[in-house]
């Protein structure tokens, strides 16, 4: 007996060959080649007594615990069961070869000289990820999902989405990490739509640009394992942004479209030990945040160009009617623009309009004005006109007379626009009690 | 103002008190300017004409809006800002009043009603003013019989042609000749007791211009020979319109 050294390739004889095998012989041969090979052997000369089903002299063959078969005899002999040129190939990576002679080889009282065997056997890949060169019928593939073979070995690797495990041989979903920063996608549960697996932990995270607000549509079909009394108790789909729960999702209920007004979005998903629930599959897209549409605060302000939507860096500029000020707070502006942020918040609350006012009509000297209008005011468009202490005085005026109006630009103006107010000059040679003669 | 009558308020409300050197008279133009004479401010020949205008202004008393001295001094007194004196006139020429007119600006402008108005200026082209035997209206708190005045007195005079002027002038033969220049004009009567006289000085000679019913200053009380012994003599406010306008201006 003797074990043959794990090589490639090799050589075996039968005891004395190519002389006579000897009587009362029993040899045996363990070939062995490295893991990962099949030993093929080849008989390139077989001459045995031959026997009815090779009592006296054989060769037996043994491989992955089953016989391979038992020869003897000679090409051309009747009886015996030559080899040939038969290829033995084992499952594994062992073959057991054993040689038997009895006590003689004569025939009919002549000596036959039986020369033995030659075989050669050569180690041949075998590729492990051929479900048929499974060893045993009930043998596990050796690759959860994938197997590739390759000279003296194999490996395994994972879908999309898996990860291998230190056992080279299972996969387990990879999403406790997934990132997604386009502007659009798709993102599901794993094996979506077959079932999910069991004991995951994904996070799904969508960043995108400030700016942005993320839209999240649920496709069919969704099905997560719920509860009819409690609230998901077994597996959960939670939906974040900002750090602000959404909502948390279970059933067979898609959740339809779901608008987050967030540029960050997390979804996580989190299964218990069982299940056979086909999942979800969520496809987002993302637009630029909208601000509120602006409204004026009062009839006088007007928005320049107001359009149907407001998004992340528009702008919208506003005026008022002639006549009234814009305020902001206590103070005057001379324009007023605002821009949607990307928190969809407008970076400056909506001025409002106050109607001019004037402020007192400078005094005359030696004179005074009243209002023409009934409100008496110093508002835009008042009135006032100008009158002198008569007789002592007299009015003299512009081009533009004795009345004037707020104007828009917060003055009062004359007929012509001119700010400057009348003058009372001194009526001259008119004694109220002027000499008059009586006698003659 | 010998032979006259007592102003009721009101009927010269144009009418100024002085007292710069003694008593004079002064009449209000616009709301800030009191027109006078010169020889109220420097008189002829006196000492102290080496005071500068400024001093004067500043000492100078104006009183307007009433009849009554005593309550003109009441009623308080206008200070003066500045004094301008019209190049023409020479102190120190005794014999001629010639450029006898001046002009005090107020520091604050007074506020005009029923007693305190301003006399209008004549209109450039108009010499009928002047003609002889117009009257007129000249007002003061000089002297009245040998006592001054302590209300307000006014006389009507006719102003007389230059050729009488001139002629009564040279009949009274003083040692000392006076000049009757071109820039005077007289009024009064040669016999009648009624003139103006001292403290008079600087008061207007007014008439009414009947076409506008203004009543209009034509002459300064200036000089005369004695009072109510003849003509009295005015500066003739025609003559000087360009100047006060210059400092007055326009309006």
């Amino acid at each position: 007996s003797s074990q043959v050294p794990r090589k490639l390739f090799g050589e075996i004889r039968s005891p004395s060959y190519p002389k006579p095998y000897p009587n009362n012989n029993i040899s045996i041969w363990d070939i062995h080649v490295p893991e990962g090979y099949v030993v093929k052997l080849t008989f390139r000369y077989f001459d045995l007594e031959p026997s009815e089903s090779c009592f006296y002299d054989y060769v037996k063959i043994k491989a992955d615990k089953k016989n391979l078969g038992r020869y003897c005899g000679r090409l051309g002999s009747t009886t015996g069961n030559h080899p040939g040129r038969k290829n033995f190939v084992s499952k594994g990576n062992k073959m057991h070869l054993a040689f038997h002679s009895d006590f003689s080889n004569e025939d009919n009282g002549t000596v036959i000289p039986y020369k033995g065997f030659l075989a050669y056997y050569q180690a041949v890949d075998l590729d492990e990820c051929d479900p048929n060169n499974a060893a045993e019928e009930d043998e596990r593939p050796h690759c959860q999902h994938f197997c590739h073979n390759y000279v003296g070995g194999y490996f395994c690797s994972c879908q999309a989405g898996y990860q291998l495990q230190g056992d080279h041989h299972s996969c387990k979903a990879q999403c406790s990490s997934e990132l997604f920063t386009e502007a659009s996608g798709y993102l599901s549960s794993p094996a979506y739509p077959q079932p999910y697996p069991e004991d995951l932990r994904c996070n799904y995270s969508i960043r995108l640009q400030k700016g942005l607000s993320v839209s999240l549509k649920f496709l069919e079909p969704f099905e997560i394992d719920d509860h009819q009394q409690v609230h998901c108790p077994y597996d959960q789909l939670k939906i974040q942004a900002r750090g602000r729960e959404i909502g948390e999702f279970c059933g067979k209920e898609s959740p339809g479209s779901i608008e987050t007004n967030s540029n960050e979005v997390d979804i996580l998903f989190l299964t218990d030990e069982s299940g056979f629930s086909r999942g979800w599959k969520i496809r987002y897209t993302s637009e630029k945040i909208r601000c509120p549409q602006p409204v004026p605060r009062d009839q006088f302000t007007i928005i320049r160009d107001l359009q149907p939507l407001y998004q992340f860096q528009d702008y919208f500029v506003v005026s008022c009617k002639t006549g009234y000020n814009l305020m902001e707070g206590n103070q005057k502006l001379l324009s007023f623009t605002a821009v949607c942020q990307a928190d969809g918040t407008w970076h400056r609350s909506m001025p409002r309009c106050e109607i001019v006012n004037c402020g007192n009509p400078t005094d005359l000297t030696n004179g005074a004005f009243r209002y023409v209008n009934q409100s008496a005011n110093n508002n835009y468009q008042s009135e006032i006109t100008y009158r002198c202490n008569e007789p002592y005085y007299h009015i003299v005026t512009g081009t533009g007379g004795d009345r004037f109006t707020c104007s828009a630009e917060g003055t009062w103006v004359d007929q012509d626009g001119q700010v400057r107010i009348p003058a009372c000059l001194p009526v001259c040679g008119k004694p109220v009690n002027p000499i008059t003669e009586l006698e003659r | 103002i010998l032979g006259g009558k007592s102003a009721r308020r009101g009927s010269f409300p144009w009418q100024a008190l002085t007292g710069i050197h003694g008593r004079g008279g002064g009449a209000l133009l616009g709301d800030r300017w009191i027109l006078t004479a010169a020889h109220t401010i420097f008189p002829k020949g006196a000492l102290e004409n080496n005071v500068s205008l400024d001093q004067l202004a500043e000492e100078a008393n104006v009183f307007l809006g009433h009849t009554k001295v005593e309550e003109l001094h009441r009623m308080g007194n206008h200070p003066v800002r500045r004094i301008f004196i019209h190049p023409d006139y020479n102190p120190k020429d005794e014999h001629s009043f010639n450029g006898d007119i001046a002009l005090l600006e107020l520091k604050y402008p007074v506020s005009l009603g029923p007693t305190v108005l301003p006399i209008c200026l004549p209109d450039t082209t108009n010499t009928t003013f002047y003609a002889d035997g117009r009257m007129g209206y000249v007002s003061g708190f000089g002297v009245e019989k040998n006592f001054i005045s302590n209300d307000l007195k006014y006389v009507r005079l006719p102003a007389v042609a230059r050729e009488k002027c001139q002629s009564w002038l040279d009949s009274k033969k003083r040692d000392i000749p006076v000049v009757f220049s071109e820039n005077m004009f007289c009024a009064g009567f040669l016999t009648v007791k009624q003139d103006t006289c001292q403290g008079d000085s600087g008061s207007v000679f007014t008439v009414l211009d009947t076409a506008s019913g203004r009543w209009v200053a034509t002459g300064i009380v200036s000089w005369g020979i004695g009072c109510a012994e003849g003509y009295g003599f005015y500066t003739k406010i025609l003559n000087y319109l360009d100047w006060i306008k210059g400092i007055v201006g326009e309006d």
